[in-house]
């Protein structure tokens, strides 16, 4: 379980 | 990376570093509403705290640091540098209204129910409805400097860029973000009343009315 899901945009 | 994912970024970047420069060359941060970039300060910092957690690309990290720096800078500005020029009269917007229920939302409804997930999913509803403070106020007072029109244009501008790039991500990498663009259409569709009057006011005129 991933800290949090990766977001690559700002 | 497409074309419109880098021009929503940098026109981004544009509006921070206008609003930044335009309190710090006038020394006044008179018409802009510290709410509003308290709210975005906010914003930068719950999304951004995967700074610590993840390394996505060197420009993806430098953009988020330059992004919470000015974030704070221009608050800084506001409330201790140039807070004799604040005008606190016209920054009326009870932000609680819009932080707490934007809270409660980020808790129901979310990719993943983990804290730094829902804390971004947080900073994407609040950003969505973070610059109401600052249309309230101009609407209150009923105008605008040309400067500060500039940035809301550009700060508008950005997501709609989005909007594009996320059509295009789904077409060619099948990337699709729910949240990101239900919220990002939200955010979109507020700026639209100042857009036209953008457009269609703005040219030529030294400052912007907006009827209320």
């Amino acid at each position: 379980h991933a800290l949090q899901i990766p977001h690559d945009e700002l | 990376m497409n074309i419109f994912r880098l021009t929503g970024d940098l026109s981004h970047l544009a509006a921070i570093i206008i609003l930044l420069l335009k309190i710090w060359k006038t020394r006044s941060c008179a018409g802009i509403s510290g709410k509003s970039q308290i709210l975005f300060a906010l914003v930068f910092t719950s999304r951004y705290l995967d700074l610590l957690t993840s390394f996505i690309s060197l420009y993806n990290t430098t953009m988020k640091v330059i992004y919470i720096g000015c974030a704070y800078a221009t608050v800084y500005l506001i409330y201790a540098k140039f807070k004799a020029t604040y005008d606190g009269n016209h920054d009326t917007f009870r932000v609680e209204f819009l932080v707490v229920p934007v809270g409660g939302l980020a808790f129901l409804v979310n990719h993943d129910f983990s804290p730094l997930e829902i804390l971004w999913t947080f900073s994407i509803y609040l950003e969505s409805v973070a610059i109401l403070p600052q249309l309230f106020m101009i609407s209150k007072t009923g105008e605008a400097e040309t400067i500060t029109t500039h940035y809301l244009f550009f700060l508008g501008l950005y997501r709609a860029l989005y909007l594009i790039n996320w059509i295009w991500r789904f077409y060619f990498e099948g990337f699709f973000d729910m949240i990101a663009i239900v919220a990002g259409v939200v955010q979109t569709i507020l700026y639209c009343d100042f857009f036209y009057l953008y457009v269609t006011k703005g040219e030529g005129r030294s400052q912007l009315s907006i009827p209320t």
